[in-house]
């Protein structure tokens, strides 16, 4: 699952 | 993003304009620990190195900008402007923050999620962030009397991680895969550095009286 490849969180 | 998430960027946002408020407006700096500031230039610069390579809305890259510009601002203020630097109290500002920025990128060389440049400075300002504050709480009991808006910037500063904390729980029961348990204990580990602030602030809140940290 790719959301972990970026951080989406400040 | 959530409610919690949101409210804490906002508490973020607002503990930096205090700051930049304080020291406009007062053309003043005491009280507020440079090394804290520049910690905090160190650890935005490092989590937002995928500025310009992952794009992931309007508001994620402008409020990005806006803590690396104001981090940047306000270290720049400290060491550079006539008037503000004159009131740096740089004999009660002693902390060895060197240490917590080593400690923090050897602890990010061991504890990371993967074993990439992007990954370890992330997990490097994660760690790094979580101790940032240690030289300004250190500073606010030498310096015993805090001034209204110091006393606020540091209140909001903790507040932001604590709603951080519920945004963790609640995605964590929200989304499958959601799994950023080194962003939770780090997050966990820096609020409870306010506790005994926390304590304080709301003693002095409750008898109307100006903020005292026992020396």
């Amino acid at each position: 699952e790719d959301d972990d490849d970026f951080h989406d969180e400040l | 993003m959530n409610i919690f998430r949101f409210a804490g960027d906002m508490t973020h946002l607002i503990s930096i304009v205090v700051l930049l408020l304080k020291i406009y407006a007062t053309k003043s700096c005491s009280g507020i620990s440079l090394k804290t500031q520049e910690l905090y230039v160190i650890v935005f610069l490092a989590r937002y190195l995928d500025l310009f390579t992952d794009f992931i809305s309007v508001y994620n890259t402008v409020m990005k900008l806006v803590f690396i510009g104001s981090s940047l601002a306000i270290v720049w203020c400290m060491r550079m402007h006539r008037a503000v630097k004159r009131t740096y109290d740089k004999e009660l500002d002693t902390f060895r923050h060197y240490f917590l920025v080593l400690g923090s990128f050897v602890l990010a060389l061991l504890l990371h999620e993967k074993f990439t440049f992007q990954e370890i400075f992330w997990a490097f300002s994660i760690y790094l962030e979580a101790v940032a504050i240690l030289p300004q709480l250190v500073m606010l009991q030498r310096s015993g009397n805090v001034d209204n808006l110091t006393g606020q910037y540091v209140f909001f500063l903790g507040a932001y991680r604590a709603f951080y904390i519920l945004n963790w729980i609640y995605r964590f029961f929200t989304e499958p895969h959601f799994s950023r348990w080194i962003a939770c204990l780090s997050g966990l580990v820096q609020t409870a550095f306010y506790a005994d602030f926390f304590y304080y602030y709301f003693i002095s809140w409750k008898n109307n009286a100006k903020l005292q940290l026992p020396a």
